[in-house]
């Protein structure tokens, strides 16, 4: 039995915008207890991805960074939800990430999988 | 094939000590690509873990802590390396974190295990 991604996402996603600041994005991700956010452009397109590491590595530089699309990474890695668990664990791992935001052919975000996700399939 | 906690952890370990600066402290969790740092005192005794999240969390609180041992979560839920794996996954699902330190009788750390060791598991 091989579940699929929309078997174990997560469906409750946080969303920010590219022009919040780094110390509201921080607020955002403490307040729902999460560490990461896909980032959307005012027109609702995803943009980017933000997570608390890249809330630290802001802190690492000294200047902060002013806003979320300064520190966020550009390049999002995404899986679809009919996608394999096992081809979504490949894919954090190749990456070196700890989750994903899932999108359809249209490139909207259904939700988030993250390794916290795919763990809970150990836990037996 | 019930794996052990110590076939998966990973035994490269980057501590940090109490008295160090947050900003240090994200400066190291950068520099070595991680999310997750015991902390240790001047004695070198396990005496709390320190987060990327632990650092946008005083990021959040505007006024910033000055040190880890400040942002540091103090009762650290460990395990052990001769646990098997399914074990450290209900125990982070239900403490809901992403890592732990592995340790001995002695309290000493030998090694951590996140929620990514053990989506390896997973991949196939
Ligand atoms: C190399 S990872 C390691 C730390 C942590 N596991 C994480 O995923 O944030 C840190 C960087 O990966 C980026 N990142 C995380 N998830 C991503 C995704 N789905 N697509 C692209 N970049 C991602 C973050 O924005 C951050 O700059
Ligand atoms: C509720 S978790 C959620 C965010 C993220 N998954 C993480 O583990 O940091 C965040 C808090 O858990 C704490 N924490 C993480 N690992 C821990 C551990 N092994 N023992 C105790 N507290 C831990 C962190 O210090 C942080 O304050």
């Amino acid at each position: 039995v091989n579940p699929m991604v929309k078997d174990l996402m997560s469906r409750r996603v946080v969303f920010i915008e590219e022009d919040t600041s780094i110390e509201e994005a921080a607020k955002v991700l403490v307040r729902n207890g999460i560490d990461h956010m896909p980032v959307v452009s005012e027109a609702g397109r995803l943009t980017g991805i933000i997570t608390s590491w890249d809330i630290a590595k802001s802190v690492a530089k000294g200047s902060f960074y002013k806003k979320v699309k300064d520190a966020m990474s550009k390049n999002v890695i995404c899986i679809g939800p009919d996608d394999f668990v096992d081809v979504a664990a490949r894919r954090l791992e190749q990456y070196n990430i700890s989750a994903m935001p899932v999108i359809n052919p249209n490139r909207e975000v259904l939700g988030m999988i993250s390794s916290s996700d795919l763990s809970k399939l150990v836990r037996g």
